[in-house]
C-alpha cells in the first residue's frame, strides 16, 4: 500500500481536486483506494458523499477515548473502488488539544496500519495549515504532492512546506520526495505565466514539466459530487491528472 | 476605530484580496487604516511589504513574555495612510501553544486598543482555519466580511462561520453584523451562475446585491506587490470593490 499526501498550506490552491482526481483515477483502473480527509472544512467529503448526516462519523472518532475500529467510519464514494474516511467540523478542535492525548501521529499511523492489507492506495487531503494534522501527513506519508496555483502569493508558503518535508525525512530516516504540481493554469494570464516561471526556476526538477489547466467541468463534478474520471474521462482536467499520474508513478527524479 | 474582520475558513477564496483592497481604498480617502495579517502564510504581509527580512517581526511577538509595544513592529505598505502589521510562520505555533499563557483574545484587544486613537479603521485578515486566530479576531470586530467565492466547494463552510459568530454575538453581548461577499464571479460558467443562486436563495439579505469580478488585474496587484486602488483605480475589480465598500459603510440590513 502507498499514502500519497497531498498539501500545501496555501488555501483554494487545487489540493482536493488533485487528491480526489487521483484517487479516482487508480480507483478506475481496478485498484482499492482510501481517500483520508484531514481538512475540518471537509471538502472531500462533501465531494465524495461522506459528509451526509446530522452528525457525521469519521476521522475525529479516532480520538475517542474508546476509539471506534477505522473500519466502522468508512463511507462508499460511490465510484467503485473508492472509499472515503470523512472528515467533520469537530476534527478542528482535535488540532488544537488532540495533541496531548496520545499524538495526532500515533493515531493515524495508527488507523493506516489497520486498513493496509485492503488498499493498494490510500491519499490523504489535508487542512490549509501547517499544524498538527499536517505535519502527521506528512510523517506517514511516502510521497508529497503539493499542488501549486499558478498564482503570485501561492509561490510564498513552499519554501516553508519543504522544510517542513525535511524535517520529517530527518526525523523519520526515511526519505520523503515532494513533487510539485502547478494547478489551475490558465495560459492567457501574465501573472500566471510569471509565475510558473518562477516556480520552475526555483524548484526545477520537483515540479511536474506539465500543468492542471483550468477546467469547469472540475469544478462541475464537486457541484454534482461526482468522481471526475467517471463523470467527465476525457476532459482535459481529468486528461491532465492522468498524465500527472502517471508522473508521480514514474521514474525517481534526480535529488 | 471601526474594526471589520475578513474570515472564511475555507481557502483561497479572496479573503486577503478583499482586505487588501478595502484597506487600499479606505486610506485612498485619506483615511488613517491599519491591516493586520493573522495568517501565518501570511499573504498580505507579503502583498503589502511587511515580510521582508531574515526574521520580519510582527503579531507572533505580541505573545512574548516582554511583548514589545505593537507600535513597534508596524511597517509602512507604500501606499499613503495604510500600515501593516505582519504576520510570521512563528504565528502557526501561537495558534498552537498561545491559548495557553494569556489567550489570544486578550493579546488581540490589547493591542487593538493601544492603536485605536491613530487610526479610522483596522482590516483583519484571517488564516483559512476555524481556529484560535480566526475566533479572537471575530470576538474583537464590529463586522465580519465573509468573501464566498462563487464555486460549489465554497458554500459548505458559511454554516459553521455563521454560527461561530452568533455564539460570539451572545458571549459578548453585542451584534456582529455578517456581510458575505461573492468573490471571483465568472458569469460564463454554469457553476458560478448556481453557486452564486443558491447563496442567495441560503442567505438572503446577507449577501451583497452585486459581485466581484473575476480580474487579473488584482492577481499582478499582488504579483507587484501594489496597493490595488493605486495600481489599478480603474479596474474592473477595484470598481467593484469600491461599490462593495459603500454598502459595507451603508444602512443596516433588515435583521
Ligand atoms: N483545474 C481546475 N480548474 C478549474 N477549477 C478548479 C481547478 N482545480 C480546482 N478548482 C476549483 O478551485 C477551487 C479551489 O480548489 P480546491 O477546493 O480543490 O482547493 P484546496 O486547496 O483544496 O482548498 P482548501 O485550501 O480550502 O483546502 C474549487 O472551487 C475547485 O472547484
Ligand atoms: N477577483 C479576483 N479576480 C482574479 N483573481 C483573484 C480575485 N480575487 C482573488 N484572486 C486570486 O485568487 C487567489 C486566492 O485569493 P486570496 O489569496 O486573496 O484568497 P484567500 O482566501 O486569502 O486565501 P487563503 O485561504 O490562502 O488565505 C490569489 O491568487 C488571488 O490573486
Ligand atoms: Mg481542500
Ligand atoms: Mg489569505
Amino acid at each position: 500500500m502507498s499514502i500519497w499526501c497531498v498539501a500545501n498550506q496555501k488555501g483554494g490552491v487545487g489540493k482536493t481536486t488533485t487528491a480526489v482526481a487521483l484517487a479516482s483515477l487508480v480507483a478506475a483502473e481496478g485498484k482499492r483506494v482510501l481517500a483520508i480527509d484531514l481538512d475540518p472544512h471537509a471538502s472531500l467529503s462533501h465531494w465524495l458523499g461522506g459528509a451526509e448526516g446530522p452528525e457525521p462519523r469519521g476521522v475525529a472518532d479516532l480520538f475517542a477515548d474508546a476509539a471506534p475500529p477505522v473500519s466502522a467510519l468508512l463511507r462508499d464514494s460511490g465510484a467503485a473502488g473508492l472509499q472515503v474516511l470523512p472528515a467533520q467540523p469537530a476534527l478542528a478542535t482535535v488540532e488544537r488539544h488532540g495533541v496531548g492525548k496520545q499524538g495526532m501521529g500515533l493515531v493515524l499511523s495508527r488507523a493506516l496500519a489497520e486498513v493496509a492489507p485492503h488498499y493498494d492506495l490510500v491519499v490523504l487531503d489535508c487542512p490549509p495549515t501547517l499544524g498538527v494534522l499536517m505535519v502527521s501527513a506528512l510523517a506517514a506519508a511516502d510521497l508529497l504532492v503539493a499542488p501549486t496555483q499558478t498564482e503570485p502569493l501561492a509561490l510564498h508558503g513552499l519554501a516553508g512546506l519543504l522544510r517542513t518535508a525535511q524535517m520529517i525525512e530527518r526525523s523519520r530516516g526515511r526519505a520523503l520526495p515532494v513533487r510539485i504540481v502547478p494547478t489551475m493554469y490558465d495560459k492567457r494570464t501574465r501573472a500566471a505565466q510569471d509565475t510558473l516561471a518562477t516556480l520552475r526556476e526555483r524548484y526545477a526538477a520537483s515540479v511536474w514539466e506539465e500543468e492542471i489547466p483550468v477546467d469547469t467541468r472540475l469544478r462541475e463534478a464537486s457541484r454534482d459530487a461526482q468522481a471526475p474520471a467517471l463523470a467527465h474521462a476525457l476532459s482535459r482536467g481529468v486528461v491532465a491528472y492522468a498524465r500527472l499520474l502517471a508522473w508521480l508513478r514514474g521514474a525517481p527524479l534526480p535529488e
